[in-house]
């Protein structure tokens, strides 16, 4: 089997930690053009980067994976759970 | 807060650990965990009580991976722990994933953070954008040390629950900026004595008279100008053998070489030999002559054998009948020039050890020029 490379280990990690911690429903991965029920990459990486006070590029930069890598509490980051 | 703004509507909310981490004893984690959530009881009015009851309020446990919340743990670093809103059942359950390395310093996964953050969410909160404040996502080492709830925490929680009617004032930001103590005050009680390199030095609140040669005066210092991390110093001792200097505060000591703390401290009291009991030391002097150092706490001193680096057995034992003359309490004691000082408020008692007699009598504040 190929190896992914370092670029779409990023994108796939990035996916999971926008998955888990920015969405209830998921994030369609960053490449896909399909409609889906789940949120969109792009936005949902604009969010993130809006709640961390980085710059929001929607672009998956090197301050945006420094702040994915660090460790963290498990709850969700913009859950309003009842 | 959480939609809703679920909260606990009960005075005192009851938590129960029910599994450990190998990486901490027992005692340190009831203990850190304690002392996280006495962070919430100090400012609302909320008690926190530890229970053995299948029903407390919030449980408690340490496991790795899948633990059966449907949101399992990824292994060391990445998620920390993670805990539930207030509620029923699962609610206000916190978690803690058990491949991180737990400790209570800067090493790892600091337990008294990462439980003070989790118990934020068991009592209401959701996660913070402030930065500074404890209730942001991601896990910062901090000092813990008098560490009290960051603004944002305080206000959010607050807001949930009110405010505790009893509580003091919070304390400024900067404890030394109350005006400096008063040498020449015939009250004037210290806080600690030590030498350190020949010098004599006088500890009081936030601040440091030392006290040099003959012709060299006396200067006063603030205590973090010099030796960082300290903000007041309960007893001191000189090791000059090892040519270090041991500060203690509270429930931790620390030891310096010069202004440079040595690796591994500070440390807790009972690392140093006392049982868990003892929660701050009064005094410390080092007696050269048989170097063994001797430790005063409330009405009892303990001796410790620095070749060995251990208490000597045999100890506490009562001040007043094994140092006849020094009274019940030891605030600070010295030695200088082959002579053994014990203060005791604002006077002190010139002192020959080896035939357990009191010498002199004397007023602290003419130590210091006055």
């Amino acid at each position: 089997m190929p190896t992914s490379s370092p670029r779409q280990e990023n994108l796939s990690k990035a996916q999971n930690y926008l998955s888990q911690f920015f969405s209830e429903v998921g994030v369609a991965s960053p490449s896909s053009v399909v409609r889906s029920s789940l949120d969109s990459f792009n936005d949902t990486l604009k969010k993130m980067q809006e709640f961390f006070g980085l710059e929001v590029t929607g672009q998956l930069d090197s301050n945006t994976l420094e702040v994915m890598a660090r460790p963290r509490c498990g709850f969700n980051d913009m859950a309003r759970y009842g | 807060h959480f939609d809703g703004r679920p909260k606990w509507n009960k005075a005192v909310v009851t938590y129960r650990i029910t599994d450990y981490t190998p990486d901490m004893s027992q005692r340190d984690i009831n203990s850190t965990i304690a002392k996280a959530f006495k962070l919430y009881s100090d400012i609302i009015p909320l008690d926190f009580q530890q229970s053995d009851s299948e029903t407390a309020d919030i449980m408690i446990k340490f496991k790795s991976g899948d633990h059966g919340d449907f949101a399992p743990f990824d292994g060391q670093n990445g998620v920390l722990a993670h805990a539930f809103s207030p509620g029923e059942g699962n609610g206000g359950d916190a978690h803690f994933d058990e491949d991180e390395n737990w400790t209570l310093t800067s090493e790892g996964a600091n337990l008294f953070l990462v439980a003070a953050h989790e118990f934020g969410h068991a009592l209401g909160l959701v996660h913070s954008q402030d930065e500074t404040a404890l209730m942001f996502p991601t896990y910062k080492y901090v000092n813990t040390d008098r560490y009290t709830l960051p603004d944002d925490d305080r206000e959010g929680v607050q807001a949930l629950y009110g405010v505790r009617s009893d509580i003091l004032p919070k304390p400024q930001p900067e404890a030394t900026s109350e005006p400096p103590p008063d040498r020449c005050n015939r009250d004037l009680v210290f806080d600690a004595v030590t030498t350190i390199g020949g010098k004599l030095f006088f500890f009081k609140d936030g601040y440091f008279w030392r006290k040099g040669g003959r012709w060299e005066g006396i200067t006063r210092h603030k205590i973090q100008s010099v030796w960082p991390g300290i903000h007041k110093v309960d007893a001191a001792y000189e090791n000059k053998n090892r040519n270090t200097v041991i500060f203690f505060e509270g429930n931790q000591y620390w030891q310096f070489r010069g202004k440079t703390v040595l690796p591994g401290y500070p440390k807790r009291l009972s690392d140093f030999g006392f049982p868990s009991s003892v929660t701050k030391v009064d005094a410390a002097v080092h007696v050269s002559t048989i170097s063994k150092t001797l430790l005063f706490v409330n009405n009892k001193y303990w001796s410790y054998n620095e070749g060995r680096r251990r208490m000597d057995r045999g100890y506490p034992k009562f001040i007043h009948r094994h140092l006849p003359g020094v009274g019940h309490r030891v605030d600070a004691a010295f030695e200088n020039r082959g002579h053994l000082y014990f203060s005791s408020g604002s006077r002190q008692t010139e002192y020959h050890y080896q035939r357990r007699r009191a010498l002199h009598t004397l007023m602290n504040y003419l130590w210091l020029g006055c």
